[in-house]
């Protein structure tokens, strides 16, 4: 799964996520990526994409969680997102991770597995490359 | 407000799998995902060109789960899923189970923009890329070998009722 979130000019989020789903899935199972509210969800405050087991993100509405946390708990975007990511999925067996990014320009990035392939440029303009929790 | 992007490119990372070769290509195509989106967003562009651009060039990326390169299906196809969401109009469009898009994303987007609706599935959501313009292509774009031998690892697995031994084919991963 990949995904993407976005700060612009105008002070505008948006979020994406795209995904070639799970290995040797059947039936058509859908995950959580094109869900919105689940894998993907952006408003006024707060953009997310997720990545990790989709059944858990879709059963949390993770995405979506992780914004109202944001936009009406007024919880900082990092608390928010871990709470969700790390706590909460988790709790109930999943494992994963995901990228938030709030209208204040502050980012999240947790994860609970080895590593999660990301990248950011923040306000400085500067881009990095990460993969493990070290990094 | 100053610009920021971030991306990702799955959470499935096992560092026992992951070779310097590997390691060095996933870097590489992060960071040139990650500075087109940037060049969106500098050059003034909205958010959504940003995400756009940026899961573009993870979709062409073998290495990554999604668009060329993607997992196999029990049955051996390769099957995309895309979302995304404008925060400022809280619009949103949403494509699964395509077999022939290259870049799902667009077609996500497509969904947002030229449609009433939210989300198309299989069949129809192709039909709707061809009527838009949406780049098409055959499935065999997206097979690579490695992802077809965590498909058959996977079967064996299956079969032997060890599923799940091996994390990188296991079926929770995106």
């Amino acid at each position: 799964t990949v995904g993407a979130v976005a700060l612009d000019r105008s002070g505008h989020l948006a979020a994406g996520t795209s995904t070639g789903g799970m290995t040797n899935k059947r039936f058509g199972r859908i995950g959580d990526s094109p869900v919105i509210g689940a894998g993907t969800y952006a408003d006024a405050n707060c953009a997310v994409s997720g990545t990790g087991w989709g059944e858990y993100y879709l059963r949390t509405v993770a995405a979506h969680s992780i914004c109202m946390r944001v936009g009406l708990l007024k919880q900082p975007l990092a608390e928010a997102a871990a709470q969700v990511i790390n706590k909460d999925i988790p709790k109930l067996g999943g494992d994963g991770g995901a990228i938030a990014l709030a209208a204040d320009g502050s980012m999240a990035m947790p994860f609970n597995t080895d590593g999660m392939f990301r990248a950011w440029v923040g306000a400085d303009g500067v881009a990095h490359v990460a993969i493990y929790a070290d990094e | 407000t100053r610009p920021v992007l971030v991306i990702h490119g799955g959470a499935g990372v096992v560092r026992s799998d992951m070779t310097a070769t590997i390691e060095a290509d996933v870097r590489a195509a992060l960071l040139k995902a990650v500075n087109a989106g940037y060049a969106e967003l500098k050059s003034g562009k909205p958010a959504l060109d940003a995400v756009t651009a940026a899961i573009t060039v993870l979709e062409d990326d073998p290495n990554f789960n999604a668009g060329k390169g993607a997992v196999f299906t029990h049955d051996g196809h390769n099957e995309l899923d895309s979302a995304i969401m404008d925060g400022s109009t809280l619009k949103a469009g949403a494509i699964a189970g395509v077999r022939t898009v290259r870049n799902p994303i667009l077609l996500a987007r497509s969904v947002m923009e030229k449609s009433p609706h939210v989300m198309m599935a299989g069949r129809g959501a192709e039909d709707f890329a061809k009527a838009n313009g949406i780049t098409l292509v055959e499935p065999a774009y997206f097979r690579t070998e490695r992802r077809w031998q965590q498909l058959q690892k996977a079967l064996a697995e299956e079969k032997a009722g060890v599923a799940h031994a091996d994390p990188e084919t296991a079926k929770h991963f995106g």
